[in-house]
């Protein structure tokens, strides 16, 4: 044969066999390129109400009535015209809550780098929805509070006890905090920044991104921030992380 | 680049191979898109077609390949079909902590096949 040397010659044989390889070799692409050893297992799938909500704030117009995502680069032939980009990751994560976290102003996020050690946190927020109670001050009135958002420092001890204002989370180490003004008219979306805290995150190793949600006169103000709350999925806080891959191996010095 | 449609007469062409995610059970973790184009190359690649695309962007590469036609190829020719041209494919899916990841991922859309 004349292409003896050529992997990608003589393939078109109608072998049932190489279909069955040939599409797992292709699964196993498909893993490869995106770092996983194997496809996630998922037992128990977000709340639909969650995930179109947090798909709808950042892609807003590209979801769906029925709630599936319209995102006409996601066809990959219409990628084609496409310059070749710098891989890049957009990670949504939901809140958590359970009996660790410190009070009723406690969540968490598990975010990983794992598989992607040279990833770049280039931005990450935090969004909260902010409810204006029907019992609070008159309707149309502006209402302007403040929240503070507590996250442990990079080098701090995770797990141990005591936290912010003594609530639990992380007390041997330092808290830093994220400090917002917020104008409230009605209810609605608002985001914090955290790039730092997720990059204390990743920088540790560690998973786990612990907050503490404070608002002052809120409560004065008729004002509410809603945190995991099972029976309002829509309105569940979420971490919006956008990294870059950094080649550790070939990075461009100047001199 | 040519397409395997019947008319390439065996030489290097691309091969669409479409891969629906509902189809392999991969749709409760892969959000977007529905499938995957795993398009592959395939066919033969005569001595004359080494060097295509771009063989006439090279003055010497112009002449190889005048010698490859009257079979007076320098030096023994191992050509080969592969992908000439790569796309990014964009994806939405969970990971194993139930987040919502968006990435983009380069080359990995065969759009072109040619021989090298």
């Amino acid at each position: 044969s004349p292409q003896e040397s050529c992997a990608s010659c003589g393939l078109r044989t109608p072998d049932e066999r190489v279909n069955i390889d040939f599409l797992e070799a292709v699964k196993r692409h498909i893993l490869n390129r995106l770092q996983m050893r194997e496809r996630p297992n998922i037992t128990h799938p977000i709340p639909k109400a969650a995930m179109v909500t947090a798909l709808r704030r950042l892609h807003a117009g590209k979801v769906r009535e029925d709630g599936r995502v319209e995102i006409p680069s996601f066809d990959g032939q219409a990628a084609f015209n496409n310059e070749v980009l710098a891989e890049t990751s957009e990670i949504i994560s939901f809140a958590e809550s359970d009996e660790h976290t410190s009070s009723k102003s406690g969540l968490y996020f598990l975010i990983s780098n794992e598989g992607n050690q040279n990833l770049y946190v280039s931005q990450a927020n935090l969004w909260l929805y902010f409810r204006v109670l029907p019992a609070g001050p008159e309707k149309g009135i502006r209402r302007k509070v403040t929240v503070k958002i507590h996250y442990q420092e990079a080098g701090a001890v995770s797990g141990a006890e005591g936290g912010p204002g003594g609530g639990g989370g992380g007390g041997t180490g330092r808290w830093a905090l994220v400090e917002k003004r917020v104008d409230l008219k009605r209810s609605g979306w608002h985001t914090f920044p955290l790039s730092e805290a997720v990059r204390a995150v990743f920088g540790k190793g560690s998973r786990r991104q612990d907050l503490e949600v404070h608002c002052e006169a809120c409560e004065s103000a008729g004002v509410a921030p809603v945190l995991v709350d099972p029976g309002d999925p829509s309105h569940r806080p979420f971490l919006v992380v956008r990294a870059r891959q950094v080649d550790g191996k070939h990075r461009i010095r100047k001199r | 680049g040519l397409e395997c449609d019947g008319t390439s007469g065996g030489l290097c062409c691309r091969q669409q191979f479409y891969i629906d995610f509902r189809l392999i059970g991969w749709n409760d973790w892969i959000i977007a898109p529905a499938g995957y184009y795993g398009n592959y190359c395939e066919g033969s690649c005569p001595a004359y077609m080494a060097g295509v695309p771009g063989s006439a962007s090279s003055f010497h590469t112009a002449v190889v390949n005048q010698y490859r036609l009257r079979g007076m190829s320098p030096g023994s020719v191992n050509s080969c079909c592969i992908p000439t041209k790569l796309s990014t494919m964009s994806m939405l899916y969970f990971d194993d902590e139930y987040n919502i990841v968006k990435r983009d991922v380069p080359n990995m859309i065969v759009e072109e096949c040619g021989c090298a």
